[in-house]
């Protein structure tokens, strides 16, 4: 590789300095980089709050964004994530990019009516998503 | 596992068929991954909904008993007092409680209580249906829930002694239940406004609900006697508290994948890669390649 970059070099005209902006612009983040958004939910909008007593809102969020090319600590990555990118710019487009999913999560608790009209109160994990990255 | 697969799934609300119906009857979910399924086994009302079949017929099916109110007071208080108002379980719980299952007596097999006890002998005899009770829940801490209507503020201290004892109910031969074991044993307590009296019956249940024992008949007896015993004072000839029977509170430990854990709440708090240097990775000069002539500039 370092062959055939030097090679590539020899070919490519050194970029002219005045358009350093355009040249830097490829190495920020994409303008809608893979984040955690917010998004609140009450159980009476679904119709569940006949047997989800509580809590009455939740707030589950989501990822959702682009990934950058160059995944590094930021989303703690594994390398297969540029892998796989690699593989769908070079080799096969029909390959997915990575994409913005969550890494971490919180638990939720919940009191509801079971069908028999007995009542629980449940402590569920993962219902809360608290972390996002890129997969 | 099977067995947890199995158990899981003859402990739901009987939506899933058993796999030997006729297939074209089997419910759709059965074609689930097993572990879709236990999962779906265990948040049937959230999935069910999820999933458009399940949408019509699941409003439908499950017509919901409605509880008893002071027992979803009591438990909306346990709720504010184990979670945030966003729901997320409060960090400062030291048990190890995962689940609490509130159950009311059914009504059959009840000796008509009076009402308003006149301090003498309350005797009750409860069915409880712990059905919903699954087998990846496991029996931690149960008490009885008795619930005070003090009309008449009783000022002094209270001892009530109370009576338990278990039956088998014969339901093939619909004989009275005959009394297989009981325990007795006195509870003291200051009548000062308290609502709730909680009195644990877990040596007592454990057995039988290790045992997955579905239905739960037992024939309580409480006395209460105003006023301490050691001074014998006279027994107060009205106390006027109105016994309700008694609900039955279970704190389980749910040991299922869907239930929080809070003592591998490490779990959640996964390890980040330590991602290794840039220049470490050889693919990082690969992928770099992409911008070739970016790769010193990069560097530096």
């Amino acid at each position: 590789s370092r062959q055939r970059r030097e090679e590539s070099l020899r070919e490519a005209p050194a970029a002219p300095p005045h358009n350093l902006s355009d040249y830097f612009k490829q190495f920020l983040f994409p303008q809608n980089e893979c984040e955690l958004h917010n998004f609140r939910l009450s159980f009476s909008q679904l119709k569940w709050d006949k047997w989800i007593i509580a809590p009455h809102r939740y707030s589950p969020q989501y990822c959702k964004g682009d990934c950058p090319r160059v995944v590094g600590h930021r989303y703690g990555s594994p390398v297969h994530t540029m892998v796989q990118n690699i593989i769908y710019e070079k080799l096969d487009a029909s390959v997915p990019k990575p994409s913005c999913v969550p890494a971490e999560y919180s638990p939720l608790s919940v009191l509801t009516i079971e069908p028999d009209g007995s009542i629980v109160y449940k402590e569920y994990e993962d219902m809360i998503a608290t972390k996002c990255t890129c997969r | 596992p099977h067995s947890r697969d199995h158990a899981v799934s003859d402990k739901t609300s009987g939506f899933l068929v058993a796999p030997e119906d006729n297939p074209h009857r089997l419910n759709p979910l059965l074609r689930l991954p097993k572990g879709v399924r236990r999962g779906y086994a265990l948040l049937p009302p959230l999935l069910k909904v999820l999933s458009d079949q399940g949408r019509q017929n699941w409003e439908s099916e499950t017509p919901r008993l409605q509880p008893d109110s002071r027992a979803l007071r009591y438990m909306k208080r346990l709720y504010k007092m184990s979670a945030t108002k966003e729901g997320i379980p409060k960090a400062n719980k030291s048990h190890l409680y995962n689940t609490v299952r509130l159950f009311t007596p059914c009504s059959e097999c009840k000796h008509r209580h009076r009402e308003l006890m006149k301090g003498d002998l309350h005797s009750v005899d409860l069915l409880f249906n712990l059905d919903r009770v699954t087998a990846l829940e496991h029996l931690l801490k149960s008490v009885l829930l008795y619930s005070f209507d003090t009309s008449v503020p009783v000022s002094s201290a209270t001892t009530c002694v109370c009576h338990l004892s278990i039956k088998e109910y014969d339901f093939s031969s619909q004989v009275c239940p005959s009394a297989s074991h009981s325990i007795a044993f006195s509870l003291h307590f200051e009548f000062r406004k308290r609502r709730w009296v909680e009195v644990d019956v877990t040596s007592f249940l454990q057995p039988l609900i290790a045992t997955n024992r579905r239905n739960i008949h037992m024939a309580v007896n409480f006395t209460c006697l105003v006023g301490d015993p050691q001074r014998n004072t006279e027994q107060e000839s009205s106390l006027n508290v109105a016994l309700v029977p008694p609900s039955l509170l279970l704190y389980l430990n749910d040991t299922s994948e869907q239930a929080y854990h809070r003592w591998n709440s490490l779990r959640h708090r996964r390890k980040i890669p330590v991602w290794p240097k840039q220049r470490d990775t050889p693919l990082a000069d690969l992928a770099d390649d992409q911008g070739k002539e970016n790769t010193q500039s990069k560097r530096a």
